[in-house]
């Protein structure tokens, strides 16, 4: 058998443009986490109990696309979802539609290990979260400038946009980093720039 | 979308994937992230946690496949992640961590770059954004 690992990522399609100081903070970020699960591995603590700690960690931060500094709805509000899963025995827990739940993969795991469900949502999962006890915060509380700032490219262009960290230069200069794809390609018969990544 | 994958010193393996989904989506839409075999799967062989277009990750189921080709096919971990990124995914655009229960870690994208850190017990570890 070989010893421990861990992986983490804070999302997926990165804007080519992103600022050196910006790529400097998600690297920090990225190291911060890896140590906090580290040092959780080297005191036994088990899989499921580590990744849900280091979720925790990059939800808080508002710097990637979950938690607070989540991306936002075409209301501008945000809704958010988790899902936590331990190999063993295949048990896992999802929750989706959250608006209150400061660590939405809190709940998820309460999902799995306080309910006969696998998977709750929007005000079903939000009256679990009650039941629960979890911390409970304004959805303001996971909005941020920035992605208020994104939301409104999105909106101008009239697409769902590749959820690029926006240089922290002004807003026009990340019209040309904000991924609005032009795209031939199809997707399920529909431009493929609307299946942005998250 | 945020995600860590965990295999402890026993063996066991862990994931669990956290986002707000797409900027500007319609209120109600549900990702990958929450679907249990498209975005996040865990089993005795592995744990997967995907990040990128959530309709093509769904469509691939991309967290199972990993486990799948690894336990139908026999591939290694970093074999299956890049099957699975080069035939799974028609034109959608994804990132993907792994980790085995023999202490492997793996990951791979076809994105322009994926934000992503790994490290194993043996002193490896490393944190990158591009390719």
């Amino acid at each position: 058998m070989g010893g421990w690992a861990i992986a983490v990522h804070g999302g997926a399609g990165v804007d080519p443009n992103l600022p050196q100081e910006r790529q400097e903070q998600a690297k920090q970020l990225l190291t911060r986490c890896l140590n906090l699960g580290i040092s959780a591995l080297r005191s036994s603590l088990p899989a499921i109990d580590v990744v849900e700690l280091v979720v925790r960690e990059l939800e808080t931060d508002p710097l990637f696309n979950s938690g607070r500094g989540s991306a936002l709805t075409e209301k501008g509000t945000v809704e958010m979802e988790a899902s936590i899963m331990d190999g063993p025995r295949r048990r896992c827990g999802a929750v989706s539609g959250l608006t209150t739940v400061k660590n939405p993969v809190s709940l998820a795991r309460l999902v799995m290990d306080k309910s006969p469900h696998s998977y709750l949502a929007f005000s079903g999962a939000e009256e679990f979260a009650r039941q629960q006890g979890v911390e409970l915060v304004e959805n303001e509380y996971f909005i941020t400038e920035d992605n208020v700032g994104m939301l409104k490219l999105a909106k101008e262009a009239n697409k769902i946009v590749f959820d690029y960290r926006i240089p922290a230069l002004g807003l026009e200069t990340c019209s040309a980093g904000a991924g609005m794809v032009e795209s031939a390609l199809q997707m399920n018969g529909l431009p493929i720039s609307i299946y942005a990544p998250e | 979308t945020v995600g860590c994958v965990v295999v402890d010193s026993q063996g066991r393996c862990a994931a669990a994937t956290s986002t707000g989904g797409l900027m500007n989506k319609m209120s109600g839409r549900i990702g990958d992230s929450p679907l249990i075999g498209a975005g996040t799967y865990a089993c005795d062989l592995c744990a997967v946690s995907c990040t990128g277009e959530g309709e093509a990750i769904i469509r691939g189921t991309l967290a199972r496949d990993v486990a799948a080709v690894m336990e139908y096919k026999g591939l290694q971990l970093q074999d299956a992640v890049d099957y699975v990124i080069k035939k799974r995914l028609d034109e959608g655009k994804a990132g993907m961590i792994a980790v085995s229960s023999n202490g492997e870690v793996a990951y791979g994208f076809n994105t322009t770059g994926m934000f992503r850190g790994c490290a194993t017990e043996d002193g490896f570890m490393e944190v990158g954004i591009w390719e």
